[in-house]
């Protein structure tokens, strides 16, 4: 789950437009 | 007067801006029941979590941002991702929401196991923006201008970085001018806001340690 990752891997998953999907 | 290439990119800041908002059954979440401080705690940091993501597309859609070397996009959006955090929750609370709302919020936060000596700075901080009565526009033009500051750790091309902060800066001077003619200093007061942000920036690390403490 998103609340397990740190704030570097969550930008750089938004980046990539990964939570979109 | 704004150019009309100035009230283009103006524009599309604040669209980007409206478009990009924590979803509403989320903030709703925040007004229900009652919650344990452990419920509290997990809302408030899927909060934080969505938050992110919504900046991280308010800020692709920034002009130029995509053009920037990838991992000074990451460094920019970790420099300033709690920074714009408290501007919107500042939003959020000085905006008028239904009767008792905000007492339901406040009430929330201070219960979420924060120490006092960080909520007083956060509540005092929202107040200053509460005095300044800001518009949407100045709202996205700041959270821009937060979000395209050169100075963050490890940006390795400051110059880019300034390249893109400096036309809204400019907006946001323009925009100062023409909506606060009786207040000469409302430009300053709002970047004067950006140096509050890095404050509580700066304490931010700290209250997520004693907050997991707790």
């Amino acid at each position: 789950p998103a609340s397990n990752l740190g704030l570097e891997d969550i930008i750089r998953k938004a980046l990539m437009g990964n939570f979109e999907d | 007067e704004l150019s009309p290439g100035q009230l283009a990119l103006l524009k599309h800041i604040v669209d980007s801006y409206d478009k990009h908002r924590i979803p509403q059954d989320m903030t709703k979440r925040l007004l229900q029941d009652q919650y344990s401080t452990e419920e509290n705690f997990l809302l408030l940091t899927e909060m934080a979590t969505s938050h992110v993501q919504v900046l991280v597309e308010f800020t692709k859609n920034i002009p130029g941002f995509q053009a920037l070397d990838h991992e000074d996009q990451i460094a920019l959006l970790k420099g300033s991702a709690v920074e714009a955090m408290f501007l919107r929750s500042a939003q959020m609370f000085t905006r008028k929401l239904p009767h008792g709302h905000p007492d339901v919020l406040e009430e929330r936060i201070r219960k979420s196991g924060i120490s006092e000596e960080f909520i007083t700075p956060m509540f005092n901080f929202y107040k200053s923006i509460g005095e300044l009565q800001m518009v949407q526009e100045e709202h996205a033009l700041l959270t821009a201008i937060a979000i395209l500051s050169p100075d963050r750790p490890y940006v390795k091309d400051q110059e880019a970085v300034e390249h893109l902060q400096e036309p809204v800066l400019e907006i946001l001077d323009k925009f100062c001018k023409l909506h606060h003619p009786e207040d000469p200093q409302h430009f300053a007061r709002l970047l004067g806001r950006l140096t509050e942000l890095r404050t509580l920036n700066h304490h931010h690390s700290e209250m997520l340690l004693s907050w997991r403490v707790n």
